[in-house]
Order: structure tokens, then C-alpha cells, then sequence
């Protein structure tokens, strides 16, 4: 039964132009983890490369195709963590990297800390050699599209994101 | 949100989640995902789980720590699944995905909303699907 590897590409509303793309992309994802084990490679390993690959999609909600902020802006989270020791690393309100879940293990591997954010993640990213990348990298049509949906005083961004009770 | 869990060759549990959270969020709001417990969690001993739906519901039950508890007390990891997320929609009415895995290499991928695109691979098969319901395969 072993290895496994599982991954989604996130819960709520997937317009129906947009399946394909994030069917696609949850399954390219999953067999670049599942290559890494089958090469013996850890389960770390495998779950960091098929998240890495899905932030540099901009078919989802992280990294390159994050949703935006109340401002326009891209706010990132990302966590990691092992089942051996329970070790574990996040990010939180991180800007301008294009894989959160990067510097999350960074923060497992290298720091003390479960979690680092905002400026001081970006610091801890800066001292790593993790690069910098331009914000607007990180933004999409789509999801300018649906920032600017959601700015209406009527929007309901929750039930437009998870889709309603079903 | 995107997320993965993964058991190796030699047993040994990971998982990683990340986001950009939710649409149109305050400045500053920082949901479940790099919150121990919520957006994820791992242990050799029970299993692996990443979660994906609304952050301040599955924070307010914890929920990937919460599957993992019903793991231990002797569910599988589809019916685990399930009765966590049943919980969080049916106690703060809130939808959410999440994919399990134990440390056996069962697994799951299990939603209360409508969809959710998720993908598996193991013993060079394919599974993947996004509809509730949705189970397709292929040789990897």
C-alpha cells in the first residue's frame, strides 16, 4: 500500500470553465509527489513539491492565483509538518514569495519557531536567500476579477468562495 | 487552499497546505492554514491531514486534529473524514475538504461542498476527481 501520496487543489466554488484546468492540475501535481516516492524520496519531500507545483499554478487559490485582500494586495499562509517528531513550520500573512510552503519548511528546518509572519517572515526569507517576487507576479485577471466582484457592499466573498450550504 | 499528505516507503507521514486565504479579507486576517491542528497535521503514529474550506470554521474545530482523534478511536479514514466535516457544518455551519491518510496508506479525499479537485496516487494508479461522487482511475 505503500507509498501514497494525496493532494486537493482546494474546496468551494470551481466554475465550470475552470474544472479542467484544476483537474489537471491536482493530477500533475500528485504524480511529480508520487515520482519522488517511488525514488525513495521522504514524505516531506513528496507533499512540499506537489504543494510548490500547485502555488506555481495559477489555477489555485495560493501562491501565483491567490485570492486578494480587502485591499488588493496578496497575503500568503503556508504550513508544513512531519509525523515522526512532529516537527512542523508555517508562514503566515507572508507577501512577495512565490512558494510560501518553502519557507514554511524553511521555518521547521532552520528556526526554534512553529511559526513566522508578516515582516518577520519576510526577514526570515530574506536571510534563507528565498527571492523577492513583484506582487503583481503574483496576481492574476481572475482574481483581480473577483476582487473586484466582492468589493460591492452587497458581496457575500464567503459564500462566493465555498459556494452555499449545499 | 492546496494541500498534500503522503506516506513514504518508510512510513514515515507529511503533510503541507498553503493559500492565499479568503476573498476580499481583511488586511492582516490570517485563516487555519499555518495553524497546527487546523490546516493540517501529521503523526507517524495516526496519520495525516490537510484541510481546505472556510478558515475560522475549521479553526473553531480544529479540524484536522479533530479527524485524526475519530482515526484513533478506531474509524477509518473516510468515515474520520466525514464525521469531522460533518461536525464543523453541522456546529458552525461551514462546508470544507479535506484529504486523509493513515499510516497504512489508506486514504481519502472527502468534501461537504459541492466540489473540491483532488488527486491520489499509489501503486502506480491514478485516482482523481472534483463532483461529490466523482472516483475516476488511471495507470499512472
Amino acid at each position: 500500500m505503500l507509498p501514497v501520496v494525496v493532494v486537493h487543489g482546494g474546496a468551494g466554488q470551481i466554475p465550470k470553465q475552470r474544472t479542467e484546468q484544476s483537474t489537471l492540475g491536482v493530477c500533475t501535481a500528485v504524480r511529480a509527489a508520487y515520482t519522488i516516492l517511488r525514488g525513495g524520496g521522504s514524505s516531506m519531500d513528496a507533499v512540499v513539491e506537489a504543494v510548490t507545483q500547485m502555488e506555481d499554478n495559477p489555477s489555485f487559490n495560493a501562491g501565483h492565483g491567490s485570492v486578494l485582500n480587502a485591499k488588493g494586495g496578496v497575503e500568503m499562509d503556508a504550513i508544513v509538518m512531519e509525523g515522526k517528531t512532529l516537527g512542523s513550520g508555517a508562514v503566515s500573512a507572508v507577501r512577495n514569495i512565490a512558494n510560501p510552503v518553502q519557507l514554511a519548511r524553511l521555518v521547521m528546518d532552520k528556526t526554534s519557531h512553529a511559526c513566522l509572519t508578516a515582516e518577520g517572515a519576510s526577514q526570515f526569507a530574506r536571510a534563507m536567500g528565498v527571492p523577492e517576487v513583484p506582487e503583481e507576479s503574483l496576481i492574476t485577471e481572475y482574481s483581480r476579477m473577483r476582487w473586484t466582484k466582492n468589493l460591492a457592499p452587497e458581496a457575500n466573498p464567503v459564500e462566493c468562495q465555498m459556494g452555499k450550504m449545499g | 487552499t492546496v494541500g498534500a499528505v503522503a506516506v513514504d516507503s518508510e512510513g514515515n507521514i507529511a503533510c503541507a497546505t498553503s493559500t492565499g486565504g479568503m476573498l476580499n479579507k481583511m488586511e492582516g486576517r490570517v485563516g487555519d492554514t499555518p495553524c497546527i491542528g487546523s490546516g493540517g497535521y501529521a503523526d507517524n503514529n495516526v496519520g495525516a491531514v490537510s484541510t481546505t474550506g472556510h478558515g475560522e470554521a475549521i479553526m473553531k474545530v480544529t479540524l484536522a486534529r479533530l479527524i485524526l482523534f475519530h482515526m484513533e478511536q478506531g474509524h477509518s479514514v473516510e468515515a474520520a473524514s466525514d464525521l469531522g466535516l460533518a461536525y464543523m457544518k453541522s456546529r458552525v455551519a461551514a462546508l470544507g475538504g479535506v484529504v486523509t491518510v493513515d499510516p497504512r496508506g489508506h486514504w481519502a479525499a472527502r468534501f461537504s461542498s459541492r466540489q473540491m479537485s483532488w488527486a491520489a496516487a499509489q501503486k502506480d494508479t491514478l485516482h482523481y476527481g472534483l463532483y461529490t461522487g466523482e472516483h475516476f482511475t488511471q495507470s499512472i
